[in-house]
């Protein structure tokens, strides 16, 4: 920015001694990135995923791949993934919590919600599911069904079921929670996989601002 | 764009990289290893300004460097060295919580840069 018709700063010399300059501007770059992550200052890591898990599920989730970034990025885009941990369980049902930072999803939409879940069958057989979306009650802390859709599996690999605007507005408060019933007598531990690499979980995009942009038109 | 080369005293893109590991935020930072944030550095005289990319065409440099010439008290003027071309930076990260985070960072990394 030229100041106040005088040279501007960024002109009127030779390139910067680079040398001389780099911790000025690994400071730069340091806190570039984190203004525009809303981050104060470098996380610090509580609850670290596997890397093998966290290997799979990037494997998993489509999109372009690193480096070619969206062609017109207007806003910004968010994509959080939140592995499952496992909630009260039994042989007839299986319950998935997912957590998410309402420091990150806060004041932003969630616009998709999917659940992807890796699925082992014997060979010829079908697997068929309920999965019931559950969410905090309004009067109390208790969790109630909000909508429930009907799963059928047919052979083994990851699947994924994009879940609906009643998950997506869980995720917007930070919780979803799942609860997997099966049709059939197969258990469901030993139908869906939860170790390591398989782990299940929910990738859900965000875009900051897009609750504002709706409201104004 | 001009990339700087040695002794380059013009506008120019000068590269910049920076290595997440070598700041130790490689434990955060899942994607990608580092962070090429590159900026413009250079004199802009007035014949040039107005010209993204410095030589828009050999006629309008021709026609800037009349108008530098018959401007009075032209030294230093108020035309800038800026990023002319910019594209977004792609992060994979952990949150505060531990999350797992994409996102797309506009204009982030500088592409190319030019005379304001």
């Amino acid at each position: 920015t030229p100041r106040g018709g005088d040279q501007c700063p960024a002109c009127g010399g030779p390139a910067l001694d680079l040398e001389n300059q780099r911790e000025l501007l690994l400071e730069l770059a340091k806190r570039s990135i984190l203004n525009k992550l809303h981050l104060s200052q470098r996380p610090l890591l509580s609850r670290p995923v596997s890397r093998a898990a966290l290997k799979t599920a990037l494997r998993r989730l489509r999109g372009p791949p690193w480096g070619t970034p969206l062609e017109d990025v207007k806003g910004q885009d968010y994509e959080i993934i939140s592995f499952a941990e496992t909630g009260l369980s039994d042989i007839n049902r299986t319950r998935l919590d997912f957590h998410f930072s309402d420091r990150t999803v806060g004041g932003a939409e969630v616009q998709q919600a999917r659940l992807m879940f890796f699925v082992q069958l014997p060979p010829n057989t079908t697997w068929t599911t309920t999965v019931r979306v559950l969410v905090l009650s309004l009067r109390d802390t208790n969790l109630t069904l909000a909508t429930q859709h009907l799963l059928e599996v047919g052979a083994s690999g990851w699947h994924q079921l994009l879940l609906g605007p009643e998950a997506q507005a869980a995720c917007s408060q930070g919780h979803l929670s799942l609860e997997l019933i099966p049709e059939g007598r197969e258990a469901q531990s030993s139908v869906i996989l939860a170790a390591a690499a398989h782990k299940p979980f929910v990738a859900a995009r965000v875009r900051v601002g897009a609750r504002h942009r709706v409201r104004r038109q | 764009g001009v990339d700087c080369q040695a002794g380059s005293k013009m506008c120019c893109r000068q590269e910049f990289f920076v290595d997440f590991r070598e700041i130790g935020w490689h434990d955060w930072i899942i994607q990608p290893e580092g962070y090429a944030m590159n900026f413009c550095t250079g004199q802009c005289p007035l014949h040039v300004a107005g010209m993204p990319g410095i030589a828009a065409s050999f006629h309008t440099a021709v026609l800037n460097l009349l108008k530098a010439n018959t401007a009075t008290g032209t030294a230093g003027g108020g035309s800038c060295c800026v990023p002319t071309v910019q594209r977004p930076l792609s992060l994979l990260y952990y949150d505060r919580d531990s999350n797992i985070v994409k996102t797309d960072i506009p204009d982030m990394v500088v592409e190319a840069c030019g005379c304001s």
